[in-house]
């Protein structure tokens, strides 16, 4: 489903 | 960006400064457990891979800051293991770490987002992270007393995912972004540092130390 569920937090 | 989440980082900014100010003026680590710096280490090296998997320009802040925080991290287990061993408190840092390691890792291949290799990594460091300040809690409950450069370290390391609390409260409002994995663990890490937050404002702030038991 390429959900972008890229962490944008460090 | 919000205004909790860049209190947050440089909340945690400061912890790390503070640490690597107390040991290297005092050039002492007394009373700092190594376990939770180089469990520290893991976490940011484990969630920042990306870094050295596909090098990026550093001229984001964001990068810049994950190496900030790993080069840092690595140094400050190097003043504790190397610089300044001889003044690591080792008898009293005894909380097995590998009963901190092992469940991080166990619940990041059960419990995660994706299961590939990067999200597991960085799952198991969210998890890790969160129980990672166990071993300096159990040295100052071992030793009955806390400096109080260290208590400001341990203040400022407890703020930083506080303040995370709120900033993931922000982005759920108003951009209706949820991160469960890291919500949940931010939630237990915070809770750990209650009873220590109870202490620094009762104590700490009146200039008085923080001595066990209360």
């Amino acid at each position: 489903e390429g959900n972008s569920n890229q962490h944008d937090e460090l | 960006m919000n205004i909790f989440r860049l209190f947050g980082d440089l909340s945690h900014l400061a912890a790390i400064a503070i640490l690597l100010l107390k040991i290297w003026k005092t050039r002492s680590c007394a009373g700092v457990s190594g376990k939770t710096q180089l469990l520290f280490a893991v976490c940011f090296i484990t969630r920042y891979i990306d870094l050295f998997l596909h090098f990026v320009s550093l001229y984001n802040t964001e990068k810049v800051m994950k190496l900030i925080y790993i080069s840092a991290s690595v140094f400050t287990c190097y003043l504790i293991f190397f610089k300044f061993k001889a003044t690591y408190d080792g008898n009293h840092d005894s909380m097995r770490a590998e009963f901190l390691i092992v469940p991080a890792a166990g619940l990041a291949c059960l419990i995660n987002t994706k299961f590939d290799a990067i999200e597991i990594l960085w799952t198991f460091s969210i998890y890790l992270e969160a129980v990672a300040i166990l071993p300096q809690l159990f040295l100052i409950s071992k030793t009955g007393e806390a400096e109080t450069i260290t208590s400001h370290y341990l203040f400022a390391q407890g703020s930083y995912r506080a303040l995370y609390i709120l900033n993931w409260i922000y982005r759920y409002h108003y951009e209706s972004h949820v991160d469960t994995i890291a919500i949940v663990a931010g939630v237990v890490q915070t809770i750990l540092y209650c009873d220590f937050f109870y202490l620094y404002i009762t104590k700490v702030v009146k200039g008085q130390k923080i001595v066990l038991p209360a």
